[in-house]
């Protein structure tokens, strides 16, 4: 097995509590971001419709279009199909490109797939904001290290706002 | 004399007259996301216009909120996005992407994301403030994130980001201090949006720094060839250069403009709140600028402006008030001072290429 995101952040936030594990039988959605094709034509029409001196500047691609550029082979997706079939993991819907795949089980089922993973609910955040996350790395079996990039809702919390009300700027110039 | 940024001082100080509004005429869409778990309310926007709007045609609701919008308090940065959004690029048609009430294992930017990838037809202008350390995020993530932006530029989209709050950032590796740049910030397939002040908060004047205003060299992306003369530019001739140790020089460098950041007013849960600051509020500002020049294009039977740096910096920033007073914070040490980068004639670390100026930058951009 591999760890698709060593380098990922697995820190509790400041200000965030743990609730506990969850139930086994509890249902979460865990999203597949699939290895996608032709990255590099895609960057040169990028490059192509974006510079005014490219004679097919303004000349976008539809949804459809780059779907057909960047979509999964059709091995990633019939391993990455059969490897969630495996642990039983049979609601998922694929995005119009193709290249991210949303499913639907339980905590057993995830916890099977990705070794390692361990999830926790956590509240936090100015809004109290409820997570289920995993604080353990995860691992994907060697055999799909060339198909999936990551799996997202695991290490990433909700970001925190950096607004601020800063009347000292304006009441110093005031003063001054 | 003002007391605080409004729609009316916006107007002013970037040149946009009361003709200055979406004509109801074209298929011109604009749209904001902010990831906080935060509601707007259709009301706060109605009070807001009713307060703020009198001198421009305006809209007063939202054309499409994506997600679920609770019914629980609106959250300021919710109600500034929408807000400054609709008074910049007034009388055009508005999305709100919203994403109370997605499941709790869901990351609410990855969501975003994979919406980007499931709808055909969409706002030609994105307006986001979201951003994340670069050290934080796995680079296998960055990567991919960063392929989804060009996804979008491919297809005409304009992705701003804010430039984060936080100056030149500050972490320390191997006991030493470095400046700490934000992604997607940092992305060299999205436009980054900084922030300015009024020299006087009171007056309608030049703009300075926003000493909060992101900017800085990534750690991860390679400088893009657009922005190569532009940046080797600064390196070489800046007075105020920190220590190169502190920084990743041939990085892609951000922002790539800017706008006024500090003191709005804001109408949230009913109330008018002042001395709201911070990028995310700069970013709906310039992006309204952008759907307005949109709707000049579309108008001439042109195509939207799409992913933006390649002409801004083929233009060398025509059509912007550049910014070249103040500096950004950065380490609090005996080395740097809490200094980071500052800003300087032409393309800058802390500005960008500057702030709108309409008139021009809407010549530049209708033939770039």
């Amino acid at each position: 097995s591999y760890s698709p995101e060593p380098d990922q952040q697995r820190t509790l936030p400041p200000g965030w509590v743990s609730l506990g594990r969850l139930d086994p039988e509890e249902e979460l959605s865990l999203t597949f971001a699939l290895r996608q094709r032709n990255l590099e034509r895609l960057a040169h029409v990028v490059q192509a419709v974006s510079d005014p001196r490219s004679p097919r500047y303004g000349k976008y691609l539809t949804l459809e279009d780059v779907a057909e550029l960047v979509r999964p082979s059709p091995l990633t997706l019939r391993t990455v199909h059969k490897w969630l079939l495996g642990a039983g993991a049979w609601n998922c819907h694929l995005v119009i490109t193709q290249d991210f795949l949303t499913c639907w089980l339980s905590v057993r089922q995830a916890e099977l797939l990705l070794s390692g993973a361990e999830f926790h609910r956590y509240v936090g955040g100015p809004a109290k904001t409820s997570v289920v996350r995993s604080l353990q790395p995860y691992q994907l079996p060697q055999a799909l290290a060339s198909h999936v990039d990551f799996v997202g809702g695991l290490h990433r919390f909700p970001p925190t706002s950096t607004l601020r009300q800063r009347p000292e700027r304006q009441v110093a110039g005031a003063v001054s | 004399l003002h007391l605080g940024v409004t729609p009316a001082v916006i107007r002013e100080r970037y040149n946009l007259t009361a003709r200055d509004v979406g004509s109801g005429a074209t298929n011109n869409s604009q749209a904001c996301a902010q990831f906080l778990d935060q509601y707007f309310h259709d009301s706060d926007l109605a009070k807001f216009m009713h307060l703020f709007g009198g001198t421009f045609v305006h809209q007063t609701s939202i054309a499409h909120v994506v997600g679920k919008q609770g019914r629980g308090r609106a959250g300021i940065e919710a109600s500034l996005d929408v807000e400054y959004l609709m008074s910049a690029g007034a009388n055009i048609s508005t999305w709100v992407y919203s994403n109370p009430g997605r499941h709790e294992a869901q990351e609410p930017f990855l969501q975003w994301l994979l919406l980007l990838s499931n709808e055909s037809a969409l706002p030609y202008v994105h307006t986001v403030s979201y951003g994340d350390d670069e050290d934080s995020l796995s680079s296998t993530y960055i990567q991919r994130v960063n392929t989804e932006f060009m996804k979008a530029a491919a297809r005409g989209l304009t992705m701003l980001f804010a430039s984060g709050d936080s100056g030149a950032g500050c972490w320390s590796v191997s006991g030493r201090h470095q400046f700490r740049p934000s992604f997607p910030a940092s992305s060299p397939y999205v436009t980054t949006v900084g922030g300015t002040s009024f020299q006087n908060p009171f007056l309608v004047t030049n703009e300075i720094v926003d000493y909060i205003s992101g900017g800085g060299f990534s750690n991860v992306f390679p400088r893009p060839s657009y922005q190569e003369e532009a940046v080797a530019k600064f390196l070489s001739s800046s007075p105020h250069l920190p220590p190169s140790s502190y920084y990743n020089a041939s990085g892609r460098a951000y922002p790539d403009v800017a706008a006024l950041s500090d003191g709005y007013w804001v109408v949230s849960n009913s109330i008018a709140i002042p001395w709201v600051s911070g990028t995310s509020a700069s970013t709906p500002v310039f992006g309204g600028i952008l759907s307005l020049i949109n709707e000049h294009r579309i108008l001439n039977g042109q195509p939207p402006l799409g992913f933006l740096n390649p002409s801004l910096y083929q233009k060398h920033g025509a059509g912007l008030f550049d910014v070249t007073h103040g500096c950004h914070e950065s380490c609090l040490n005996e080395e740097v001072q809490g200094q980071g980068f500052c800003s300087g004639p032409g393309w800058d670390p802390v500005t960008g290429w500057g702030t709108p100026n309409f008139p021009d930058l809407l010549k530049t951009l209708l033939n770039p």
